[in-house]
């Protein structure tokens, strides 16, 4: 089936690399960098990559969306603009394949998950990120994560989460909530819980074999002082972060984009 | 004497931290974040901290303007203005008591060292970067910084070296160079061409003394995967900018402040 991904952050938050380590394959070739002469862009642009993989035996195609530019410029006014408008885009593209005599073959092209890209200032939300969030909570489901979290320690990350948490709360954001289910198994719903507890979640991405001081060879990066491992949970939250995208809650995230966010979009604009 | 030294960039880049480092001292105490709701400020504004301290048995006494909401607008167009406004009050100020009848007791305020605070990317300058330091580099002695460094590899940061010096040269931006002395003996001379060979440098700030995992206490940051140490020349180039800052060349930056971009300044001021 289909999966469609937004990826949304300040050029350099470790975006590219994420999305490479979260589906272990190389979507993003490393990006040959422009020489300084060269024009800069002055929009967000939206670019989009595909791919077939295969995730727990499904086959699954699966579209990140990215959109180089945002929060890039001096001047990031409606820098969300472009990006509100391709996922209504998508929204009347479906609206307008539900609305055919024949509808055998509908393609779901609709987005179903924002990952939104927050730099690890250890202070609060920029305003940026208060403003994108706002504009889009209602059109897509929010994932928040820390971008480049071997930046904190973890006392830090514990402050930092406290505080992106209660800014959203205090701006009325809402981000996609890993739902818990009551008549699950326990195992399922401590793993819930689990997931749950750890949002926002603190990122780290890299593709790179490194060989850690006890001699493993893992997923990450090689500092002077140590090894920062990506799928070590006492490091960083990937797998977690992992776990809610691909593993558990996939199908939710495209069942509340198509019941809820669909359905709102489209009330609102057969209304109007 | 007297010693300015303005420090700029977005929050969340550690420039509290490195100058209390720089210093070993709480110049600034860390900051109570505002909450949530509280009304945050439109345009970037100018503040002044100021401190007697002794460095190498001399008395310094020291003033680090801070320069709050640089960077951190959705909107930055034209935030390099109320800092340039600043730096050339200071040279009003100091035209204005170098006309004077009585000159016994001139005060020097104006900025000696302009340290910008570079975001570890990765990639390249960011257009608020290029449009700062053009805007700049006449006026102050500009010291970019890679902040936060220990988010980087140390071949990440040689290639982001590289990439920053490029864009520099490219945007034909003057940063301050350690001057080298034909006429000092050998160890001068090596040591001048070190500090020049790390511009600009990987800096990581701490004033938290921590444990390593040899036993030995120092200043740094603890991370799950290792110790970050500031003073170690393998971890960071914090001691050469302190070397270049403070030791060895305070005294050149106070010299160039006043031969060159004062009186470049003066003279463009008197002949309009
Ligand atoms: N410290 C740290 N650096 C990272 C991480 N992920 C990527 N990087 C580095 O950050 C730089 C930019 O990464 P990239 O994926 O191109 O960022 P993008 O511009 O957001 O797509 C590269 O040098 C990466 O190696 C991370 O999790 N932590
Ligand atoms: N990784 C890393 N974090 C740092 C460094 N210096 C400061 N920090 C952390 O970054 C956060 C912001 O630091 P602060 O000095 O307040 O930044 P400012 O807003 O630029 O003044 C705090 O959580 C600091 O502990 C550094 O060199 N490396």
């Amino acid at each position: 089936f289909q999966f469609t991904a937004m990826v949304v952050g300040e050029s350099g938050l470790g975006k590219s690399t994420l999305v490479n380590t979260l589906f272990n394959t190389t979507l993003y070739t490393p990006k040959e960098p422009l020489p300084p002469s060269a024009e800069r862009s002055r929009t967000v642009a939206i670019e989009s990559i595909d791919a077939d993989i295969e995730e727990n035996g499904v086959r699954l195609h699966l579209t990140v969306v990215d959109t180089p530019g945002f929060g890039d410029f001096i001047n990031n006014d409606d820098s969300w603009n472009p990006i509100l408008e391709n996922i209504e885009s998508r929204f009347d593209a479906y609206l307008e394949q539900e609305n055919r005599v024949n509808r055998q073959k509908i393609t779901d092209n609709r987005v179903h998950a924002c990952l939104y890209f927050l730099q690890p200032t250890g202070h609060a939300l920029k305003q940026i990120d208060i403003e994108f969030m706002r504009k889009l909570h209602n059109k897509v489901n929010l994932i928040p994560v820390i971008a480049k979290s071997d930046t904190m320690t973890d006392e830090e990350i514990l402050d930092f989460k406290e505080r992106i948490l209660s800014d959203i709360a205090h701006h009325n954001i809402r981000i996609f909530q890993a739902p818990t289910y009551e008549n699950e198994d326990e195992e399922t719903i401590t793993e819930a819980e689990e997931i749950a507890s750890k949002i926002p979640f603190a990122v780290v991405g890299s593709v790179q074999q490194v060989n850690t001081p006890d001699g493993r060879q893992v997923r990450g990066r090689a500092y002077p002082w140590g090894v920062v491992e990506v799928d070590n949970e006492e490091h960083c939250d990937f797998v977690k972060l992992r776990q809610m995208l691909i593993r558990t809650y996939m199908e939710e995230l495209r069942e509340h984009t198509n019941n809820v966010l669909y359905e709102n979009w489209r009330s609102d604009k057969l209304v109007s």
